[in-house]
């Protein structure tokens, strides 16, 4: 290898200066085709490729396995600490990361078993004071990333760059099947205009699930023995449910004592500025037909949630959650750094999409998982589990369920301005 | 983590209190009418 490398002789032959020009003309044209598809690249269906785009260390961290990793650390902070070391250790980490130990309940480090029971600590009651007199409150303790209005049905990242809300929501088109479900579960699934994503999301048709009428996803009315069955069949998916893609199931939680449930119930609607007389009578004149209701837009925020803060979320508003949806994705830091350079970055991580209704119409929340925070729970969904072993599904593929056992007025799960619904933990 | 909300409200009427890089708590207020 030595003499090959140092005896052979090297030879320089002068290219041609056209083969030169064509090939600075082959990169020009090049660099011109990625600038010119670099805000939306569709498929053949007109659908949406989500895939990793971004500069270079984009690339190395979509290498690694993120998911794996993700439950590594997981693990290791529910490992349990030795009680003397935990006053020192939390002491730490809370110095470190910015936490204040005043406001956590309990406030003896030594009851947190691990880092994992800490991260996901309590808060004494009345240290978040809630604005009583607030429409929309935030949902957890963080830094507003952006907020704006969403265009054209895309959502700003960062400046110049932009997600679609269909794949943050998932929704399909007309006459193709939902991306990358299963095929035997297509049927399932809702199928709408490009154009009445908002339809689907409840905007319309939520004020029938309000006064009891007809669902979105099905329109014919329901009858005792078909919600027999259907109920039925959601028990047999909820026990399935990681293996099922596209299944619709009831993942409410049972109420216990049903006074207590419709006061609740009656206390959000009317939080929510329901009048059912009236609604029926609007829902009759617009037939469900438009997606966002005339004279509303649609607007987005983003909370980044930093590694110190308190990680349980709660209700911004008043609403009613008719349905989740799980998607499945990567793992990738969700920090300010990566949102200003990865693209798509909402829609290819690990997120759940909770969608239902307010009082101006469609509200929906997706907590979005990262790399150290990669489990999300919701308080009143015991079916849901993220960030689990197992394959991969392609990007945009998710699992849904409906709430409208949770309650018998608002067909869906009725939640109170800042009532806790659930929160990320480690791993 | 991240949390993103989308919601529909009214186009004159609704506006954000806050601004981006501000730091926010549980209940505190991000926008109204």
């Amino acid at each position: 290898l030595i003499n090959a490398w140092t005896q052979t002789p090297t030879k320089w032959y002068p290219l041609p200066i056209a083969v030169g020009a064509i090939l600075l003309v082959a990169i020009q044209y090049r660099k011109k085709r990625k600038g010119s598809s670099k805000q939306v690249e569709l498929d053949d269906d007109g659908i949406e490729i989500i895939k990793l785009q971004g500069p270079w260390q984009v690339h190395v961290l979509g290498a690694l396995p993120l998911r794996n990793m993700s439950r590594i650390w997981g693990y290791l902070n529910s490992l349990e600490l030795p009680i003397w070391f935990r006053p020192i250790g939390l002491r730490i980490y809370a110095t470190a990361f910015g936490c204040n130990l005043d406001e956590i309940e309990p406030a003896d480090l030594r009851a947190y078993a691990s880092l994992g029971d800490f991260f996901y600590r309590k808060l004494k009651q009345d240290a978040r004071p809630v604005d009583p007199d607030a429409i929309l409150v935030s949902p957890a303790d963080g830094r507003i990333l952006h907020f704006g209005t969403v265009q054209d049905l895309r959502v700003e990242q960062v400046k110049g760059m932009s997600y679609s809300l269909d794949a943050l929501l998932g929704v399909e088109r007309p006459g193709t099947p939902p991306p990358h479900v299963a095929p035997s579960h297509r049927d399932k699934m809702p199928v709408v205009d490009d154009h009445e994503f908002a339809n689907v999301n409840g905007i319309e048709y939520s004020l029938n699930q309000l006064i009891g009428l007809s669902s979105p996803i099905d329109s014919t009315p329901p009858t005792p023995s078909r919600e027999r069955s259907e109920r039925e069949s959601s028990v047999a998916a909820a026990t399935d449910l990681p293996k099922k893609f596209g299944d619709r199931i009831d993942a409410s939680v049972p109420q216990k004592d049903l006074q207590e449930t419709l006061a609740h119930d009656a206390s959000v609607a009317l939080s929510m500025g329901v009048q059912p007389a009236l609604e029926r009578k609007r829902s009759s004149i617009s037939g469900g037909a438009s997606s966002v209701r005339p004279g509303n837009s649609l607007y987005f925020t983003v909370i980044y949630l930093a590694p110190g803060d308190y990680h349980r979320f709660h209700s911004p508003t008043a609403w009613v959650v008719e349905k989740r949806r799980h998607f499945v994705g990567e793992l990738f830091s969700v920090s300010p750094y990566m949102a200003k350079r990865l693209q798509n970055l909402f829609v290819l991580n690990e997120r759940v999409a909770l969608l239902g209704k307010w009082r101006y119409g469609f509200f929906g929340m997706v907590p979005v998982g990262a790399t150290n925070v990669g489990s999300i729970k919701i308080n009143f969904d015991q079916a849901l589990r993220t960030n689990v072993r197992g394959p991969s599904p392609p990007p945009g593929t998710y699992s849904e369920a409906v709430y409208s056992a949770a309650s018998p007025i608002l067909n869906g799960q009725p939640l109170l301005t800042a009532q806790e619904m659930g929160g990320f933990c480690l791993g | 983590s991240t949390i993103v909300l989308v919601f529909e409200a009214p186009s004159d009427e609704f506006e954000f209190t806050i601004k981006a890089g501000d730091k926010v708590k549980v209940g505190q207020r991000l926008g109204d009418l």
